[in-house]
């Protein structure tokens, strides 16, 4: 038997959001630690991982683990039924072939029931090893989502350099090319309007700008989002989910040959 | 030419 109610129910929704047009079909793996899950775009370059603690959660009963397969989009598509103040209920049954989205307006004057078809769905589990990064990017989330942005009506691919001097974001098209140096600004009024950059090494990568454009739908989550790079190593791009977790995204570079 | 890499030519099966 598996019961987790969250409150702030808008959180499930934007996190769906961020992940349905990078993943058709992906386990959501419950246990005593919480609801996460792991899983590759459909040509294995980039990989997300969701973790929602079990502390987030009013409620959070999980007898046992459990790992329910399902298509991101139908769940998308019942999560928008929810309001945006709604408290969910995900509820589901050991053994069980269907998971149940219950959704609570806040004056408690209307609760929905939606039950959602479960799916089989073989996916392997990568080990993702702890490593030391060369530099660690902090920046406004939407920052990055408007410099990703920019550069894509230019080029494809991004590369992104951390020197002493700042972070260099380049790309080049057949119209020409865009280069955006950010500096670090600690000098802010509010602190998730800093930009920190921790280098420890310089490093400079090459990325496909439309996995980082699709990352970018999490900017709604979080107010800042942290890079980490090493060289020859996937970028990590994570989002903070209020106290209760993470969205990391993993997205391998393009190498030389 | 830059080659796209896949990312389990980085993270192994766990």
């Amino acid at each position: 038997m598996l019961e987790l109610r969250l409150v702030q129910g808008s959180l499930l929704k934007k996190v769906l959001e961020s992940i349905k047009d990078l993943v058709n079909d992906a386990n959501f793996d419950c246990s005593s630690t919480g609801f996460s899950l792991q899983a590759m775009d459909s040509s294995h370059v980039a990989l997300v991982s969701l973790l929602l603690r079990s502390e987030g959660f009013e409620h959070y009963r999980c007898d046992r683990n459990l790992s329910m397969g399902m298509n991101l989009g139908n769940m998308s598509k019942m999560l928008k039924c929810a309001g945006n103040d709604d408290i969910i209920t995900i509820k589901a049954d050991d053994g069980g072939d269907t998971v149940t989205f219950m959704f609570e307006s806040p004056t408690q004057d209307k609760i929905a029931d939606f039950e959602m078809k479960l799916m089989d769905i073989d996916s392997e589990h990568l080990g993702i090893p702890d490593a030391e990064y060369h530099s660690i990017v902090r920046m406004p989330s939407s920052e990055f989502q408007r410099i990703c942005k920019d550069l894509s009506t230019i080029g494809d691919t991004v590369v992104i350099s951390v020197t002493k001097e700042g972070v260099k974001f380049s790309t080049a098209g057949d119209i020409g090319t865009a280069n955006i140096v950010l500096r670090q600004n600690t000098t802010v009024d509010k602190p998730e309007d800093a930009i920190v950059i921790e280098m420890n090494e310089p490093v400079s990568l090459s990325f496909a700008l439309r996995y980082m454009n699709s990352f970018t739908k999490a900017t709604p989550l979080s107010d800042t989002v942290t890079i980490s790079l090493s060289s020859e190593l996937p970028v990590v791009v994570e989002y903070k989910v209020a106290e209760m977790g993470y969205i990391r995204y993993y997205l391998a570079p393009k190498i030389e040959e | 030419v830059n080659q796209q890499r896949q990312i389990t030519s980085f993270f192994g099966k766990s």
